[in-house]
Order: C-alpha cells, then sequence, then structure tokens
C-alpha cells in the first residue's frame, strides 16, 4: 500500500 | 476486500434499501425517524467527499452513489411526497439535530487525521454516523409497536456494524499498517449503541412475540 492514507472503507 | 467487510457493506447496503422499498411500496414511514435519515444523508454527503478525487475502485464509486442517492431518496419521500409524509410521526420525533451535529463538528476539528477539509469532514462523517441512530432508537422507545421491516431495518444495521468491527479485527493482523483510530473507537461506540436493541430484538425473536422495548 501507499504511504499516502486514503479511506478505501466505505 | 475481505469477507467481513463485504459482509459488512452488503448489511449496510440491505438495510438502506429495505428501507427504501419499504416507503416506497407502502408509501409509508411509520415509525422511522426523520431526523436520523436527515443525519446519514449528512454523513454519507460529507464522507464521500472524495468521490471524484480519489479513484479507489468501481466497486467503492458505485457503493458510494447508491448509498448517497438511497439516503436522499428517503429524506425526499418522507418530505416531500404527499403520501409519505402524512404517515411520519412529526410529534413523536423531536430529536434536534443541533445536539448531535455541533458536538461531531467540534471533535472533528480537534480530533482528525489531518486538518485539511476532507480529512475533517471524514472525522465529522464518523463521529456523526456513531450517534445517528439515537433519534430513531429514542423514536422506537416512544412509539413501542415495532414492525418487522423497522425492526429488520435496525437490525441490518446492527450486523453491519459487527461485520466492519470483524473487518478491522482482520486488516489489522492481515495489513502492516492498517491503524485507524479514529475510525475504531467511533464504530465501537456506534457499535454498543445498539447493544441494547439487539437484546430485546434477539429475545423478542427468541420467544417468537412481537418486539417491544420497554419504558
Amino acid at each position: 500500500s501507499s504511504t499516502e492514507k486514503v479511506h478505501d472503507e466505505l | 476486500m475481505n469477507i467481513f467487510r463485504l459482509a459488512g457493506d452488503m448489511t449496510h447496503l440491505m438495510s438502506v434499501l429495505v428501507l427504501l422499498l419499504k416507503i416506497h411500496t407502502i408509501k409509508s414511514c411509520a415509525g422511522i425517524s426523520l431526523k436520523t435519515q436527515e443525519l446519514y444523508a449528512l454523513v454519507f454527503a460529507t464522507r464521500y467527499l472524495d468521490i471524484f478525487t480519489d479513484f479507489i475502485s468501481v466497486y467503492n464509486t458505485i457503493m458510494k452513489l447508491i448509498f448517497l442517492g438511497s439516503s436522499f431518496s428517503i429524506v425526499w419521500y418522507m418530505r416531500r411526497h404527499k403520501l409519505v409524509r402524512r404517515s411520519y410521526d412529526k410529534e413523536q420525533d423531536t430529536f434536534r439535530h443541533f445536539f448531535l451535529v455541533l458536538p461531531c463538528l467540534l471533535l472533528a476539528l480537534v480530533m482528525n487525521e489531518k486538518f485539511t477539509f476532507k480529512e475533517v469532514m471524514w472525522a465529522f462523517s464518523l463521529y456523526l454516523e456513531a450517534v445517528a441512530i439515537l433519534p430513531q432508537l429514542v423514536l422506537l422507545q416512544r412509539t413501542k409497536n415495532i414492525d418487522n421491516l423497522t425492526g429488520q431495518y435496525v437490525f441490518l444495521l446492527g450486523a453491519y456494524r459487527a461485520f466492519y468491527i470483524f473487518n478491522w479485527i482482520y486488516r489489522y493482523f492481515t495489513e502492516p499498517h492498517y491503524v485507524h483510530w479514529i475510525t475504531w473507537i467511533s464504530g465501537l461506540v456506534q457499535t454498543l449503541l445498539y447493544a441494547d436493541f439487539f437484546y430485546y430484538y434477539f429475545n423478542s425473536w427468541k420467544n417468537n412475540v412481537k418486539l417491544h422495548l420497554p419504558a
């Protein structure tokens, strides 16, 4: 996974 | 995507669609709190600000669109549809949005992963989702009479919460950098709010009697 956090949950 | 996350998303989706279908079919929203539905619409609107900026997957985008569309449709039905709005228990549904929205907003300004508009709104949506069911639970307490669909709606929402917690536990052990304190704590608070309702729901189901909440 990338270091930039993305919200991948709903 | 693990099985718990998928089961959580599916029960969440079913809860919203069951409710929308019920309102659409029987043209009644008796027992449903408009306050809770408006709070959920606000939750989705503030959480999915990233819908056009961060692409995660087709699944993710479609689910976001369905949640936004269905939650705003429910609010539209309850406020604008001439038959549905007549069945709304306005006098009983007295919880003020303000008392939930303001503390959540203040908390989001203080506790967030990053002090940017999108991240503050994301945190706000998590805090608000945790407590958005409260007007619905108050309404259930007041009206006492809970029809099957309203019971199923709250049951499905509770199942969604439980599956998401299993999903977090699973991800914590399988993904090296998966730590989301804000998501977990607000999610746990939200699930605990359902525990009381679940107790009575299972009792009525076990004894095969109509669901009644105590005074």
